[in-house]
């Protein structure tokens, strides 16, 4: 969080801005749903911080290295909730395990998270010297209630949430008075509808959301696969993970004085010119060799020792880089370069050994001077930090992707947000920690950078339904990244980003807190979105607690009134309804433009809204229709009424199926 | 002697706005299934009675099956895991 606030525009020194409108956030509580809080951690100091918000019924539980002293004004709820995950896990054993049965964090995973939604401000933090700067929330003055549902298993080396246990949670924080709830939490594919309650999460945030409640959650990081998006109910403000102008650029020399800038987070001394191999059969050999990273193992030790090894891996995922820096170690090897498809997934490497990634185009100029060169060397020099130009915004690799896979009418993720190498508080036990910090990436680090936005809306405008904040952040996000430049997704290829990359958008949270206008929802329209998702009658009527009739013929998907219009099987013409409700001035005339899919006939109607004291909703017409002769993917557009001072911004996502429900893959 | 899993058991919006009359109907119902209240008490591993009606329980698959035939009852079904993101 040392950069993402300024980043997003936020900055703490600005005299006039959300942040200080909102007196950041002071009035505003973030239940959070994870491992659990690190109470001794500086982020949850509660200087200058008021009286506890008079809405708040909740507390601190006591338990094992926990007692409700360790809260205060700033960390104002902590509890726990474990009974299904020991009636699940009977193996395990509270009193041997690592994990603490308290709201205390093992993981930090928790702590993190609170950190960034809603942690103080703390100058003068960084991770050994790298990131260094302000650590904070987006709510810095907002309050914490961390809600532990999360638990470390020893024998398997990861948490894992019980559904039963997280609807414990949810149920207890929409008793205590959250207003926000921040869920970096997932499942895997296949996902279950959102009215099947194993999929525990939709079924509590439902409920929360029509007691007011706005609900965030990470979309996942399946990604860059289409269609691995989760959390993906309507009424779950769904989030997406970003990078952030900031980058870790690595000096590797070459004997030949090439400089080559990879990405690590090495903050050891300099490596000075070391021998430098590329494990592989020189010919003549009855050795086995292999420059496959995950394959360094059966490398002979004499061919890594007292090197730098240069491997290649197709695989992203961050146990390759430790793999493959674990076996050059122990083989007496003095540091790794990996090159890779970029995963964005950086960490250090245990004891500051040097382990630095490169794409396979810069992987392969190192290669070709190792064989054009009788005795290689290379030296590497310390991590440093780029913040800003030329660093350019991507959706990270590993973030879930649209379309959604449940409801295809349904734009998710709806946002994005900055989740990769965030800079934030841990549990102090932790791996890779610096006296408390911790650089981690997730789409479970964006969701909370949404929560701490919400927050600060909320504080403004606190009869705003979670709807209608939803709409607020959609559609006042970034296309482009702050500075006007293009926002490409990670992936294979790299691409221009699109709506099932990030939703809206980037997120702006100063134009998010006067969006002008909002498409709202309520109570009904979730009735009717249900009745056009088919279904039945009796189970809707129980989830929402009143007899529902749906109409003959249901409802169409297409007419739920989000603010994105996603046709995934256009064929013949339709029409699809919004309704707009005005935030801003009383007296507003906006007019339409639309930027439509390649292909796409898109036509508005009226073309001009008039808001005035009596008129504060406004419904408008879109009427579509295709020129495609064949099946076609995804087209992107977009729609915007504008007033001249506000831009209502919706993304438009068309799929043309004159053969409908049909696969293919020629 | 059949194994029992954890199953939630999801009532839709909750019916009182008292918690304890909410939950006591939790128990009565598991009480009714499982014949005595003990074997209730026993079972119950969460009550669900501020934001909306539910409960989970430890059940065999027969007494969830029988549960989720009730017709105030709108799912039963076997806990499951999220991971964290």
């Amino acid at each position: 969080t040392t950069r993402t606030w300024d980043y997003l525009g936020l900055s703490a020194t600005s005299p006039k801005n959300l942040l200080n409108d909102t007196n950041m956030g002071e009035e505003v509580i973030i239940g959070i749903v994870d491992t659990g809080v690190w109470p001794e951690s500086e982020v949850f100091n509660d200087n200058g911080i008021g009286p506890v918000p008079s809405h708040w019924k909740g507390g601190c539980e006591s338990g094992e290295m926990f007692n409700s002293s360790h809260c205060n004004k700033k960390l104002i709820g902590a509890k726990y909730f474990i009974s299904a995950f020991l009636a699940e896990n009977e193996s395990f054993n509270s009193t041997e395990s690592l994990d603490f049965i308290s709201p205390r964090d093992f993981d930090g995973h928790g702590t993190h998270v609170a950190t960034i939604a809603g942690g103080s401000v703390l100058s003068g933090i960084s991770y050994k010297g790298l990131a260094g700067g302000t650590v904070r929330g987006g709510a810095p003055r907002a309050r914490i209630a961390m809600y532990k549902a999360c638990w470390y298993l020893d024998d398997e080396d990861v948490n894992t949430c019980s559904s039963a246990d997280l609807l414990k949670a949810m149920d207890e924080a929409i008793h205590d008075g959250v207003d926000v709830l921040s869920l970096s939490i997932g499942y895997r594919v296949p996902f279950y509808p959102e009215t099947d309650v194993r999929d525990g999460m939709a079924t509590g945030a439902f409920h929360a959301v029509l007691k007011g409640i706005t609900v965030v959650c990470s979309g996942g990081n399946a990604g860059p696969a289409p269609q691995t998006v989760g959390n993906i109910a309507p009424w779950i403000l769904t989030v997406a993970a970003t990078t952030l102008d900031r980058s870790f650029p690595t000096p590797i020399i070459l004997g030949n004085n090439k400089v080559i800038l990879g990405q690590a987070m090495y903050a050891g001394p300099e490596l000075g010119f070391t021998s430098l191999v590329y494990p592989e059969n020189p010919g003549n050999s009855n050795e086995s060799f292999s420059g496959t990273c995950e394959l360094l193992f059966i490398n002979s030790n004499v061919t890594m020792a007292g090197k730098v090894v240069l491997c290649f891996t197709t695989l992203k995922r961050y146990s390759t880089v430790s793999s493959a820096a674990y076996y050059v170690k122990r083989a007496g090897g003095l540091g790794v370069i990996i090159a890779r498809h970029p995963g964005d997934t950086l960490l250090p490497c245990l004891d500051d050994f040097p382990c630095v990634a490169v794409d396979y185009e810069l992987g392969t100029n190192i290669l070709l001077y190792i064989r054009s060169n009788g005795s290689p060397v290379v030296k590497i020099e310390p991590s440093k930090t780029l913040v800003g130009y030329p660093v350019g915004t991507k959706v990270a690799d590993f973030s879930s992707r649209g379309p959604n896979s449940i409801a295809p009418a349904i734009l998710k993720p709806d946002i994005a947000a900055p989740g990769v190498s965030i800079l934030a508080a841990t549990a102090t036990n932790r791996t890779f920690n610096d006296r408390g910090f911790i650089m981690l990436s997730g789409t479970s680090m964006a969701a909370p950078v949404i929560s701490g936005v919400v927050a600060l809306v909320k504080a403004l405008h606190r009869d705003w339904s979670p709807a209608a904040i939803r709409s607020a952040i959609v559609t006042t996000a970034w296309r482009t990244d702050p500075f006007g430049e293009q926002i490409f997704a990670n992936g294979s290829p790299r691409k221009l980003a699109d709506p099932f990359d990030y939703g809206g958008g980037l997120v702006n949270p100063e134009k998010a807190a006067n969006p002008g206008l909002v498409y709202d929802l309520g109570l009904e329209d979730y009735i009717v979105y249900m009745c056009s998702e088919g279904y039945t009658e009796s189970s809707i009527s129980q989830l929402v607690g009143k007899g529902t009739v749906c109409s003959n013929p249901r409802p169409s998907v297409l007419d739920f009134n989000l603010p994105s219009i996603t046709i995934p099987n256009l064929k013949e013409e339709v029409t699809l309804t919004r309704i707009l409700t005005n935030v801003g001035p009383l007296d507003s005339v906006y007019k339409v433009a639309v930027e439509p899919p390649f292909g796409v006939q898109l036509t508005v109607a009226p073309e001009t809204l008039v808001f005035n004291s009596t008129t504060k909703r406004v419904s408008f017409k879109v009427r579509v229709s295709t020129t495609h002769k064949i099946n076609t993917g995804y087209y992107f557009g977009s729609l915007t009424w504008s007033d001249s001072v506000h831009n209502v911004t919706i993304p438009l996502s068309v799929r043309t199926q004159i053969l409908q429900d049909y696969y293919d893959e020629n | 002697g059949a194994q029992t899993k954890v199953h939630i058991v999801y009532l839709g919006e909750k019916q009182h706005d008292d918690p304890e009359v909410v939950t006591e109907s939790h128990h009565r119902m598991l009480w009714s299934l499982l014949g005595s209240k003990e074997d209730a008490h026993n079972s119950m591993v969460h009550s669900y009675r501020h934001g909306f009606s539910g409960f989970a329980a430890k059940l065999t698959k027969s007494q969830a099956k029988k549960l989720a035939d009730l017709p105030e009852v709108v799912h039963v079904t076997p806990d499951s895991f999220y991971e964290l993101a």
